[in-house]
Formats: C-alpha cells, sequence, structure tokens
C-alpha cells in the first residue's frame, strides 16, 4: 500500500475505493476515468469448509481464464493458500467463480460447489481485512450449500507493482547473477523495452541511478529508478515478453500487462492452468521460445524499434567477428525460460505439447500457398546473410515458404576440400560449429544440460560404447541458413534409428542451461556411418521448435561420398 | 536445428582453429565442405603396405 504517516498523500486503498465510489456514481465521472478502472487484484483461496473427507480441487475463473488450485490431501478442511493475479478492467469481467471439485479414484473431479464473487464489491469494502468467508453453493440447488471457503482478495498498489515487476524483469538481465547490472546489462535491458529515446540517453538513466559511481547499479535502486521514470515518462514501448506494442496504452495499463505477462510466462504464480487454455497469454510467450517462431514478424519487432540482440560468432572464412541477428526481446524470453527453475516448471507443466502443436501448425502454415508472401520480407531481414546468386532456383520458383527454406544451391556453390582424399572430413552444414576434441571437453565448456550423456544421445538401440569418450562437433543452423546437410565422410550407412522426443529450441541458450536437456530429450535421428578412414561416424540430425522435420535422401546400406548431400530440415512438427 | 557429429576416440584430429575457437566457447561460422579434420589413421595406413600394390612373386 501507498501510505504511511507521513505521507500527505491517502493510501492507496482509499484513493481506490474513491475511483470507485466515483465510478459508481455516473454523474461524478472525471476525465481521468478511463485511468481509473484498471489494477491487479490479488486473489488468494485459502482454504475450505467440506462436509465430507476427500481430495479437493479449486478452480478461479474470471472472464475466459481457468485457473487451478493444487489437489488438497484426503481432508474435510482442505488448505490450498493458492494465489493468482488478475486483471481487473474498466469493461472487464469483474464476478470471479470458484468451482470446488472433489477428486479421488472413483470419481475424477466430480463437481460438488461453487460460489461467485463480485471483485468490485469484495474490493469496495471499508473493513482492511482483506479475508472473506464464502458459502459454497450445491450446483444442483442454489439454496442449499454444501460447505464455506475463505478466500483472501486485494488490490496491488500500482507503483509496488511497477517496482515489483521491475526487480523481476532486471533480475532476467543480470547475466552474472551478482544482484547488480553493469551497464551493458542495464543497456540489453533498456534495447529491449524498444524505446529510442530512452535508448540513446540510457547512460544518463544509468548514471543517475549509479548513485556512488561505482559502475553498478544494484536492483532496489534501479527498480526505484524505473518506477519514476514511468511516472515522468514511459521507458517501456513494448513488451519484452511478448513483443506487444504499448505505446497505446496508459502507463499503469502498461504495467499490468507487463506483470501478467511476464507471470504466465514464467509460472510464477501458485495457481496453473491459465496457459493451458485456447486464449492464453502465454501463447505470445510461448511462441518466442525459439528465434525460429518470430521470423514471420521480424519486420514488426523492427518497426517498432525493439533494438536486436547479437550473439558474435566468428567468420572462419574471413576470420572476422560477426554479430548475428536476434532480437533482443527473444533472447530475455529465452533466457527467462531455459535458463530458470521457474522456467523449466513451465515447460514440465503443458508447454511440451505446445511447442509439437505450434510446430505442427507452422509446418502446415509454411505449406500453404500463401506463405510464399513472406519469402520476400524473410530475404529483406537477412539480406546480408542470403547470397540468391548461388540458390539453384529463382525465388518465383517456390511456390510455398518451406519450399524456399529447404532450396538447393547450384553445382559447385559449396566446395568439398580435398574431395577425393576420405581421410579429410568435411563440414557437413552451413552452420555455427562447435568442436571438441573429447566429449568431456564438450561437456566442460559448451553443453551444460545435467543429463547429457552419449548414451541418452544416441538412444539405447545403439552401441555407443566406441562414441563414449570420442570428438564431436555440433552444427547449429540459424533461419537464414541453407537447411540440407551433407555427409562428412565417405563410408556405407550402417542404419537409422528415429528417436522421438520434444521441440526445444537448440539455440546456445538452452545448450548452456543446466536445466535444459535438448539435445537428449529433443526428436531426432542417429544415423552410423561406417567408413575405412574414421571407423563408425554417428551423425545425429536434431530437430527444434519450428524446425521439427527431417527427411533424409539417402538409405541404410547407400554408400556415400563426403560431401553427398544427406537429408534437410524443413517447417513442421 | 542441429547436426552432431560424433566420431570415435581418437579417429580424428580436428583442425585447431575449430577447437580453439570452441575452447573459448565461441561457435565458428562455416559452410558445408569446409575442412573439418584429418583422420589419425592416415599415418598408420600409409605405414602399412597397399595390398593393391602388392604383387605374388
Amino acid at each position: 500500500g501507498g501510505g504511511d504517516d507521513d505521507a500527505p498523500e491517502p493510501s492507496f486503498l482509499s484513493r481506490f475505493r474513491r475511483r470507485l465510489h466515483r465510478r459508481r456514481n455516473p454523474g461524478s465521472l472525471t476525465v481521468d476515468a478511463p485511468l481509473d478502472f484498471a489494477g491487479i487484484a490479488r486473489i488468494e483461496i485459502i482454504s475450505a469448509e467440506m462436509q465430507f473427507k476427500d481430495r479437493w480441487l479449486a478452480c478461479l475463473s474470471l472472464g475466459e481464464r481457468t485457473y487451478k488450485t493444487v489437489i488438497s490431501d484426503q481432508t474435510d478442511k482442505p488448505e490450498w493458500k493458492s494465489e493468482k493475479k488478475v486483471l481487473l478492467e474498466k469493461h472487464g469481467p469483474h464476478i470471479a467463480r470458484i468451482s470446488v471439485f472433489e477428486t479421488n479414484r472413483l470419481s475424477k473431479n466430480n463437481f460438488v460447489g461453487y460460489c461467485e464473487i463480485d471483485l468490485l464489491e469484495v474490493l469496495n469494502k471499508d473493513s482492511e481485512d482483506n479475508i472473506e468467508v464464502i458459502h459454497l453453493l450445491d450446483p444442483s440447488s442454489s439454496d442449499k450449500t454444501v460447505g464455506s471457503l475463505t478466500i483472501s482478495c486485494y488490490v496491488e498498489d500500482p507503483i509496488e507493482t511497477e517496482k515489483s515487476f521491475a526487480r523481476r524483469v532486471l533480475a532476467v538481465v543480470d547475466y552474472n547473477e551478482d544482484g547488480k547490472l553493469s551497464y551493458s546489462e542495464f543497456s540489453d535491458l533498456i534495447n529491449a523495452f524498444g524505446n529510442r529515446v530512452a535508448a540513446r540517453k540510457k547512460e544518463e538513466l544509468f548514471n543517475q541511478a549509479d548513485k556512488n559511481g561505482d559502475g553498478v547499479v544494484d536492483m532496489d535502486e534501479l527498480a526505484t529508478l524505473l518506477a519514476i521514470q514511468q511516472e515522468k515518462e514511459s521507458l517501456i514501448s513494448s513488451c519484452p515478453v511478448c513483443g506487444e506494442t504499448l505505446e497505446k496504452l496508459n502507463r499503469i495499463n502498461a504495467v499490468i500487462h507487463l506483470t501478467l505477462c511476464f507471470d504466465e510466462g514464467t509460472g510464477n504464480q501458485i495457481m496453473t492452468g491459465g496457459f493451458l487454455t485456447d486464449k492464453q497469454a502465454s501463447y505470445g510467450w510461448m511462441f518466442k521460445l525459439s528465434e525460429w517462431a518470430h521470423f514471420s514478424s521480424y519486420d514488426v519487432g523492427l518497426n517498432s524499434g525493439s533494438s536486436a540482440s547479437h550473439i558474435l560468432v566468428i567468420d572462419r572464412r574471413t576470420k572476422r567477428l560477426v554479430e548475428e541477428l536476434i532480437d533482443g526481446k527473444i533472447v530475455m524470453s529465452m533466457r527467462a525460460i531455459y535458463q530458470s527453475k521457474v522456467g523449466l516448471i513451465l515447460i514440465d507443466t503443458g508447454a511440451k505439447e505446445i511447442l509439437q502443436n505450434l510446430s505442427e501448425k507452422q509446418g502446415r502454415q509454411m505449406n500453404s500457398l500463401e506463405s510464399a508472401k513472406d519469402i520476400p520480407k524473410f530475404l529483406e531481414f537477412f539480406k546480408d546473410q542470403i547470397r540468391l546468386d548461388e540458390i539453384k532456383y529463382p525465388i518465383e520458383h517456390f511456390k510455398t515458404f518451406n519450399e524456399f527454406f529447404i532450396r538447393e544451391l547450384k553445382p559447385g556453390a559449396r566446395p568439398i576440400a580435398h574431395e577425393d582424399d576420405g581421410n579429410i572430413a568435411v563440414c557437413a552444414a552451413d552452420s555455427r560449429l562447435m568442436a571438441f576434441k573429447s566429449v568431456d571437453d564438450s561437456l566442460r565448456l559448451w553443453i551444460k544440460g545435467r543429463k547429457f550423456s552419449i548414451q541418452g544421445l544416441l538412444g539405447v538401440g545403439l552401441s555407443s560404447e566406441a562414441f563414449m569418450h570420442g570428438s564431436l562437433v555440433i552444427f547449429r543452423l540459424a533461419p537464414q541458413d541453407y537447411h540440407r546437410f551433407h555427409l562428412p565422410v565417405s563410408g556405407v550407412i550402417e542404419s537409422f534409428l528415429e528417436i522421438p522426443g520434444c521441440l526445444y529450441t537448440v539455440n546456445p541458450i538452452a545448450v548452456n542451461s543446466k536445466y535444459c536437456n535438448v539435445f537428449t530429450e529433443n526428436k531426432r535421428t542417429v544415423s552410423i556411418i561406417s567408413t575405412k578412414e574414421f571407423g563408425k561416424v554417428a551423425f545425429v540430425a536434431i530437430g527444434a521448435t519450428m524446425v521439427g522435420s527431417m527427411t533424409f535422401v539417402r538409405k541404410q546400406g547407400d554408400y556415400v561420398h563426403k560431401g553427398d548431400e544427406f537429408g534437410y530440415f524443413s517447417f513442421g512438427g | 536445428s542441429t547436426v552432431i557429429c560424433i566420431f570415435e576416440k581418437d579417429a580424428i584430429q580436428i583442425d585447431e582453429d575449430l577447437v580453439a575457437n570452441s575452447e573459448r566457447s565461441l561457435e565458428t561460422l562455416v559452410s558445408v565442405g569446409m575442412k573439418l579434420g584429418i583422420s589419425t589413421r592416415k599415418e598408420t595406413q600409409e605405414e602399412l603396405p597397399s595390398l593393391e600394390k602388392c604383387s605374388i612373386e
């Protein structure tokens, strides 16, 4: 709440109540009325008293959203203490319904009782005590009660909402997790907010916060600065979570959007379920779990002023460091989801299916004739990185985006090093490569997933003894790359093994996360090539978010020559 | 999407520039067909007489 005894302003609660009264009397509406009626209501389903013992579950529904608590122990006095923040809008829904279900082996989720709460009425009560005890009604007879429910309900102070949001989002860019932001970390954050004016004066903003001039700013100081700055001039032009432009919203609604979007995205709240519905806020978040997902709206991202973040890679041909374009919002989203425990909780609670469905849907879309219109946009975005002169067919030849995506190159566009010398292995894909003399080195330097193992990667069907301490080379393909993969060695294809799995991103952000095991959990195909010069070589093609379809143009028993085309990745599940 | 190639222990000597970049956790931009490494069995093979060049006397 906002007011202590010394503060000249009334408390937030009383301000809010005054606004409520004003709204309820239409004659007293003021010009600032449209701003008045947005807030975040925090509802906690605390406990219930039922008439018999069972395991209990409660659902909170408001508008088109439904959230559920965990299931209680076997009792007639279940305790949940589950909390959910919901948005109260000027013309939006404000009657919340809480339904209580019993669940056991015989009757799964049997609807036992319900109550409805007008959130505005609850918030309008004079009592500072926010706890309410409400009768639960029998669904078949509204004058019969089946128990009672205890809830707590109050509206957050907008300033506190802003500060708490700022603290949480700042934690995402605190890359070295020292609780302080360096200038570059701060700079990334401002860039992701997509405000060009703020981006130009971020040094000034940073210095404002860095009171003692030591070059770093602690979280609270920066959160305060951001909250104060927001009062004067909005720093946040687009939501770093879902990318939505916020400039049209007023200040508090922008922060409410950010807070709720962030909550949905990180699964930060105790009550879950909102993101499993059709109209989930988290859809926007999930859609940005991979750089692949965003390419069709690159133009939107750029136009809204969101600054691209960069991954540095070294170009082997020119020996120059080059910056790889990737939207800052996506970097932040991926960090928050793949490099945090809460993010991984979200993945465990439904995101796998969402990623699979998204990829299948994207596959269908990219195979439609309509998708061909995305090709020019894509080429424009990657104009420095796609060489049109080496593509086998002219652009008009491609009738769908997927056809373009798996484009062939002109003969000779990729010369094969020492083509006739089987002792020389070559690169298998246009890609960003990491190579390690031993699997142990790869684990020390790059693959941080705690459950990674060669056995896990190759699958139980294949004896991987020979590869246990072998050398490992990773070829990571980016959206703009030529998507056909080739054979690195000459030999005979001994076997193919398809391993079903998830479609997480294979971006370094996920590969470097100790919580994620993308290589051993993603869908993949393992082939073993038997060679004279290298012994056996395992070739693992791994699908990822959106690009989960793998097609091979060679089959088991074929003799293959290094540099030959082996297959391709395309959009799909 | 990603391709991972695994070679048996001591079967390949990967080009030093690729290994050095990777040790700095820096990805290297490569194209299909660029040299990746050389078989460590090459020397052994050269030391052995090639059966194709042998003749029965």
